[in-house]
């Protein structure tokens, strides 16, 4: 049987948050090593991976390898029931017909409880390569979003290039044209605002806006996020968690 | 025009 717990409700919260307009219904593998999944949108141009790891979980116990197939919009409605400080438990039967889900808080002693159904789902898992990138940027996932926004009220595509001085964003669209530079910087002081660049060779790259608006809604996950990217291989977008990640891969566009 | 590729023409199934 499933057992973990998580001392904050809105890990899970945010988590669904991130990923329920890209996927509809995905299983929840849980093992030894935590929960994850891995799932494609519809159109198969992106791929999501997540996984919270054991110590996300106290306590945390996972007998045997369960998968829970979920309707993340039914997840979504039920943990709306949650608040972020709750504490929410996940239990589930060997070869369970529904989730468990126990929302206690602390302050005033209240237990709430819920089932959800579960659903088959047959799914199958890409095996996704080890990858030596050609650049990787950290930055603000605040400015990140709002670079996704910006661009897409002016274009469908955007261009990144990455390069020794700076990443630099661009599009172009029927009312004119737009491009962010954002250069290399260190900030000491406040590390999450850094632009940090680590280049083996420079990338020019054209991904589509919508998903990456998409992604975005990752943001509430963590202050930063990792752009790797490589010629002709999909683009890696990191939300990491404290004990774990949401990773979100885009397949590129293919230039004129 | 620009083409969108799909994920599974990169990650193979497992």
């Amino acid at each position: 049987m499933l057992e973990a717990r998580l001392e904050q409700a809105a890990v899970l919260k945010k988590v669904v948050d991130a990923i329920k307009d890209l996927v509809q219904d995905c299983n929840f593998d849980c093992n030894d090593s935590g929960i994850q999944l891995q799932a494609m949108d519809n159109s198969h141009v992106a791929l999501v991976a997540m996984h919270l790891k054991t110590d996300a979980f106290s306590p945390y116990r996972c007998d045997r390898n369960i998968a829970l197939g979920i309707n993340l919009a039914s997840l979504q409605k039920v943990l709306r029931a949650a608040q972020n400080d709750d504490l929410l438990t996940l239990k589930a039967e060997d070869a369970p017909d529904v989730l468990n889900l126990v929302f206690e808080s602390a302050e005033n002693d209240r237990i709430a409880e819920y089932d959800i159904k579960l659903m088959d789902i047959d799914q199958e898992h890409l095996g996704i390569p080890d990858t030596e990138y050609a650049a990787t940027v950290t930055m603000p996932s605040s400015e990140f979003q709002r670079i996704c926004r910006d661009l897409n009220a002016l274009s469908e595509s955007v261009s990144i290039e990455a390069a020794k001085e700076g990443i630099k964003f661009s599009c172009q669209g029927d009312i004119g044209s737009g491009a962010v530079t954002l250069r290399q910087n260190n900030n000491v002081e406040k590390p999450d605002l850094s632009t940090i660049i680590e280049l083996n060779e420079p990338v020019g790259l054209t991904f589509s806006l919508k998903y990456l608006v998409n992604f975005c809604k990752a943001s509430s996950l963590s202050n930063t996020v990792k752009l790797s990217l490589s010629a002709e291989v999909p683009l890696l977008i990191e939300y990491k968690m404290e004990s774990g990640y949401v990773r979100f891969y885009l397949a590129p566009k293919i230039g004129d | 025009a620009k083409g969108q590729r799909t994920i599974s023409s990169f990650f193979a199934p497992k």
